[in-house]
């Protein structure tokens, strides 16, 4: 008996294998893998005395206190009974082989040299999970909510709700702490949709990154004790969002849906010693906490790309209309980007548009500039033209003339777009009295 | 001025009375600049004294804007920043009037008007001005019969060939080594008393151009022998146009 180490694969030959194998010979392996796994046997190659009953030679298998077989015989004899391909599983994690030989393997006074057999051996993992593999007399309990398989074992858990008890299978009621993380999921009372158990103290808490907000949608069926007149004084299903109460709840009609505007919500459920509704159960989803609608403050501020919704990290870009100035309060602004917070707000406030304001054209030394549009101001758009004192001076313009618009850039400019201003030279040689002899 | 008559207000806006060495005249140039004589900045035989420009500058009194003279000096002064004096004028030269032309820039230009106006300076290609004959008006604060004058006088008077000017000159110079250059015209009358005289150097001998309308300085009242008895000898104004560019060089 040579017992087989403790491995997960391997080899098992006949004595000799492949040389023919002796006479009177009587060899038994025990397989043995680790926990969790069972075993599985073929035969690489099989060569043994057929026999009726495979009476004379022959391999026996044996696993779970279960005979698998007797084999003998050459592949594709007619008496005996040959392997094949056969795949030998166990159910536990043992494997019993015994091989015997008898006397001769004598035929008609030729020996025949039979060469015995090769068979390969591998752990395989065993599904504790799977109902079809809970051996019958199996001492193991089976999980009492979930069952999760690995590779040589199992752990059970629990629905949400529950802890997994001391035995590692029994689930009982723990929910003062739930914490859910993820961006969205399933909570619902004990037991849900089987009426949920007595004197609980439930506390669900649901923490998102900042920036998103929770929405509640509650499914059917939506049953908590309630009283025709009171305000749940049985059981109470409490939520709040930081800290703020959203609502207490109890009854046959659902909330329905509930949007926190929170990151952060805690969903209290208290229940007293008898009843049986049959609970509630919550699918929260989350999303990017929205902003308000950005609202300009005039018909002048453009909000690009103006969206239905702004979200947590989306950003509006403000500007004005060709000749307005963005203002915060008496400061004028290059640009405006305003970034949705966290918590719902925007980072700064919309700003106004201002009309670009030129202030007052430089003086022209020796001219004057005058308005040509009604009412005068130094506005964007206005225009005015300058003049000299003429006749005395003449006017020297650039090539944009003597008309100058009040610019976007808040600058006075001629129609070249320059901000040079025009020059009044003096007029010369041209008397307003100039000498004019009449008598001839 | 002798012979002449007075100017109305605005007639000669451009005409400027100067007082740096006694009285004298100029001519506004654009809205800073006085032309006038160089012998009334430096004037001939003055000798040793070496004052300088700057402190001629310091000096110099500028009335403008007026016929009258003690008006002209209730509107004020015009300082004077800068003199610049043509580099061939020697005052060392007593009858050398060669580059007998100035320049004053006024601290702060001037706001022009109906009674400050510039003079306009002559077309380098245009020469009629200077032929025989061709009419000018000079005016000034000059002498006029000994006697100082306190308004603003203007005669009308022709330019002279220049080989009548030399024929005249050399009848009258009695060997005095008198200079008629290149740079010189005269203008006047052999008989008549018509002629500009001491007080009225400096003053611009104008006349007006017909094609554009505008008075040119074609002179600067340089010299004489005496006033009125012959022809006044000018500073031809052309030759210097470009010197007075390169110094006023215009500022737009």
């Amino acid at each position: 008996s040579s017992p087989v180490p403790r491995r997960l694969f391997g080899e098992i030959k006949s004595p000799g294998y492949p040389k023919p194998y002796p006479n009177d010979n009587i060899s038994v392996w025990d397989i043995h893998v680790p926990k969790g796994y069972v075993v599985k046997l073929t035969f690489r190659h099989f060569d043994l005395e057929p026999s009726e009953s495979c009476f004379y030679d022959y391999v026996k298998i044996k696993a779970d206190k279960k005979n698998l077989g007797r084999y003998c015989g050459q592949l594709g004899s007619t008496t005996g009974n040959h392997p094949g391909r056969k795949e030998f599983v166990s159910k536990g994690n043992r494997m019993h082989l015994a091989f015997h030989s008898d006397f001769s393997n004598e035929d008609n006074g030729t020996v025949i040299p039979y060469r015995g057999f090769l068979a390969y051996y591998q752990a395989v993992d065993l599904d504790e999970c799977d109902p079809n593999n809970a051996a019958e007399n199996d001492e193991r309990p089976q999980c009492q909510h979930f069952c999760h398989n690995y590779m040589g074992g199992y752990f059970c858990s629990c629905r949400t709700g529950y802890q997994l008890q001391s035995d590692h299978h029994s689930c009982k009621v723990e929910c003062s702490s739930e914490l859910f993380t993820e961006t969205s999921g399933y909570l619902s009372s004990p037991e849900y949709p089987q009426p949920y158990p007595e004197d609980l103290r439930c506390n669900y808490s649901i923490r998102l990154q900042r920036g998103l907000s929770i929405i509640l949608r509650f499914l059917e069926p939506f049953e908590i004790d309630e009283h025709q007149q009171v305000h749940c004084p049985y059981d109470q299903l409490k939520i709040q969002a930081r800290g703020r109460e959203i609502g207490e709840f109890c009854g046959r009609e659902s909330p329905g849906s509930i949007e926190t505007n929170s990151n952060e919500v805690d969903i209290l459920f208290l229940t007293d010693e008898s009843g049986f509704s049959r609970g509630w159960k919550i699918h929260y989803t989350s999303e990017k906490i929205r902003c308000p609608q950005p609202v300009p403050w005039d018909r002048f501020t453009i909000i690009r790309d103006l969206q239905p919704v702004y979200q947590f990290q989306d950003y509006i870009v403000v500007s004005c209309k060709t000749g307005y100035n963005l203002m915060e309060g008496n400061r004028k602004l290059l640009s405006f980007t305003a970034v949705c917070q966290a918590d719902g707000t925007w980072h700064q406030s919309m700003p106004r548009c201002e009309t670009v304001n030129c202030g007052n054209p430089a003086d022209l030394k020796n001219g004057a500039f005058s308005y040509v549009n009604k009412p005068a101001n130094n506005n964007y758009q206005s225009v005015i033209t300058y003049r000299c004192n003429e006749p005395y001076y003449h006017i020297v313009t650039g090539a944009g003339g003597d008309r100058f618009t009040c610019s976007p850039e808040g600058t006075w400019v001629d129609q070249d777009n320059q901000v040079r201003i025009p020059a009044c030279l003096p007029v010369c040689g041209k008397p307003d009295n100039p000498i004019a002899e009449v008598q001839r | 001025i002798l012979g002449g008559k007075s100017a109305s207000r605005g007639s000669f806006p451009w005409q400027a009375l100067t007082s740096i060495h006694g009285r004298g005249g100029g001519a506004l140039l654009g809205d800073r600049w006085i032309l006038t004589a160089a012998h009334t900045i430096f004037p001939k035989g003055l000798g040793g004294n070496n004052v300088s420009l700057d402190q001629l500058a310091e000096k110099a009194n500028i009335f403008l804007g007026h016929t009258d003279v003690e008006e002209l000096h209730k509107l004020g002064n015009h300082p004077v920043r800068k003199i610049f004096i043509h580099p061939d004028y020697n005052p060392e030269d007593y009858y050398n009037f060669d580059g007998d032309i100035a320049l004053l820039e006024l601290k702060h230009p001037v706001t022009l008007g109906p009674t400050v106006l510039p003079i306009c300076l002559p077309d380098t290609t245009n020469t009629t001005f200077y032929m025989d004959g061709h009419m000018g008006y000079v005016s000034g604060f000059g002498v006029e019969k000994n006697f100082i004058s306190n308004n603003l006088k203007y005669v009308g008077l022709p330019a002279i060939a220049r080989e009548k000017c030399q024929r005249w000159l050399d009848s009258k110079k009695r060997h005095l080594p008198i200079v008629f250059s290149e740079n010189m015209f005269c203008a006047g009358f052999l008989t008549i008393k018509r002629d500009t005289c001491q007080g009225d150097s400096g003053s611009v001998f104008t006349v007006l151009d017909t094609e554009s309308g505008r008075w040119v300085a074609t002179g600067i009242v340089s010299w004489g022998i005496g006033c009125a008895e012959g022809y006044g000898f000018y500073t031809k104004v052309l030759n210097y146009v470009d010197w007075i560019k390169g110094i006023a060089k215009e500022d737009r």
